[in-house]
């Protein structure tokens, strides 16, 4: 019916055949069911206006004020399986590649983006994300994480102990991000891990982003003195830095998340530590 | 042998240019270097206290093993596992720093197909194997030729994926050898090849 199902566990995501995109993921062990978009964009970084020369830097993220642009509508697929996991491939675009990865005993998947060198070659500066849109009424209502500690209510356009001017809709409204942020609506939550510290909020209700990596060309005169464009070499050939990185995603009736937040981010916190040695089965034993 | 010079570089990182990314880059450079240079003396500790810890020989003055680790296992770059002339067998500690027992699943990069897995008491265990993709073949090439100035040999044509379980604050092993198909060829071998589709 134009759609694949993968995951060899009780945790699967519906991609479409058609367009590539994932349309919906859920878990049998929870009974969650949530129909979501997953896509790459990039906002245009400003290099300063009329209104306001502070241009997007090290220091400050400062959107040009367009839409972010979407890196691609529709994106080919492909599915690997097995008995202990299931990937789904997508090259998004020549700069951004993601594999999907559902383990058989997961209450998550796991989403490897690898993102980069950012072409700059039209002279606009761009800063990244990733947005999941599922049809939750969230009541510009988001949690983000405090130094990896609590999750702490965010609303959009508010906050809580003094009047804010919103000037920045998109920048005003970021958080940081060391451990995860969700959405719930009542009735589910959806809730997403990170490898690594990033930027994320929820620009619109039922929406959530987070921002992965940036190459800026302007100097946000704010000390660093440079734009943030690191590039590396091999000989003489430079290029911008690819980044690789993980997040991890995860659906519960709401309410229930919380669990899956404390452990799954304490092991991606503290993994597994691997060491090799080459010796045979019988003088390792015997040692 | 010790952390203190990666105790140092933390140390240095926690300067809130280091945290937000604001250095110079020349700043960021040095943060990097340092951070590079004190994890690599503290892994020689850590192989060394693995080898204490795995031995029978508490006394530990001269451990008979010699760990090494990959730290570029996210571009499938891993010396001890790609190596197609890895013996007899290739043997793998894993230790686990939280005090609850965690299963997860381990990938490792390999040349091999014909590979099985077997668990500390000597049980086959499941394996699949998944065909590297080019993205990260081609990463690994620019990176490690970028990092380690060494021209990559030949790519690695698979991951070798497994699950293991870890006591709390503990280890276990497991024992990776050749002899047995992704076919399912092979006494006990539990080991698969991955199917792939790509819809139209």
């Amino acid at each position: 019916n134009g759609t694949i199902e993968v995951g060899p566990g009780p945790f699967k995501m519906s991609f479409s055949s058609v367009s590539g995109q994932l349309i919906r993921v859920f878990s049998s062990k929870t009974g969650t069911d949530i129909p979501i978009q997953q896509s790459y964009l990039w906002y245009g970084s400003s290099t300063g206006d009329a209104a306001d020369a502070q241009a997007s830097g090290a220091y400050i993220f400062r959107p040009n004020g367009a839409p972010p642009t979407a890196v691609s509508r529709s994106v080919p697929l492909k599915i690997i399986r097995g008995p202990l996991v299931d990937e789904v491939h997508q090259q998004f675009s020549s700069w951004i590649y993601q594999i999907t990865r559902l383990y058989k005993d997961k209450d998550h998947a796991e989403i490897e983006f690898t993102i980069g060198p950012i072409p700059t070659d039209d002279g606009v500066g761009k800063e990244v994300i990733t947005r999941l849109t599922a049809n939750m009424a969230t009541n510009k209502i988001f949690y983000t994480d405090s130094n990896g500690r609590d999750f702490l209510k965010r609303v959009r356009d508010y906050r809580e102990d003094w009047n804010l001017q919103v000037t920045q809709p998109v920048a005003g409204n970021y958080y940081p991000i060391n451990l995860g942020m969700y959405l719930e609506d009542g009735k589910s939550e959806l809730s997403v891990l990170v490898d690594r510290a990033v930027g994320g909020s929820s620009i619109q209700d039922g929406e959530l982003e987070i921002m992965l990596h940036r190459r800026l060309l302007a100097d946000d005169s704010r000390g660093v003195g440079e734009a943030l464009d690191e590039t590396v070499c091999v000989k003489d050939a430079c290029q911008g830095l690819t980044t690789r990185g993980i997040y991890y995603l995860s659906v519960n009736p709401s309410g229930n998340g919380a669990q899956w937040r404390r452990t799954a981010g304490q092991e991606i916190y503290s993994p597994l530590l691997l060491a090799f040695s080459h010796q045979t089965e019988e003088v390792w034993k015997a040692s | 042998l010790s952390t203190t010079s990666l105790g140092d570089a933390m140390g240095l990182a926690q300067h809130h240019d280091a945290v937000s990314g604001t250095a110079k880059q020349h700043t960021t450079n040095d943060y990097a270097k340092r951070l590079s240079s004190g994890s690599s003396k503290a892994e020689i500790v850590v192989n060394l206290a693995l080898s204490c810890l795995t031995s029978s020989n508490k006394q530990c003055a001269s451990p008979s093993t010699n760990f090494t680790q990959c730290n570029l296992l996210n571009i499938s770059y891993c010396p001890p596992t790609e190596d197609e002339s890895f013996g007899e067998s290739l043997v793998l500690v894993l230790y686990n720093p939280l005090g609850w027992a965690r299963t997860d699943f381990i990938r490792i990069p390999v040349n091999d197909d014909q590979l099985s897995v077997r668990d500390s008491g000597g049980n086959f265990i499941e394996s699949q194997l998944v065909e590297l993709d080019n993205a990260t073949s081609n990463l690994r090439k620019f990176y490690v030729e970028a990092y380690l100035g060494i021209s990559s040999k030949e790519k690695p044509k698979y991951w070798l994926v497994f699950q293991v379980s870890v006591p709390p604050l503990g280890w276990n092993t497991y024992f990776i050898s050749k002899g047995a198909g992704a076919d399912g060829t092979g006494t006990g071998s539990k080991s698969h090849m991955s199917t792939t589709a790509t819809p139209e």
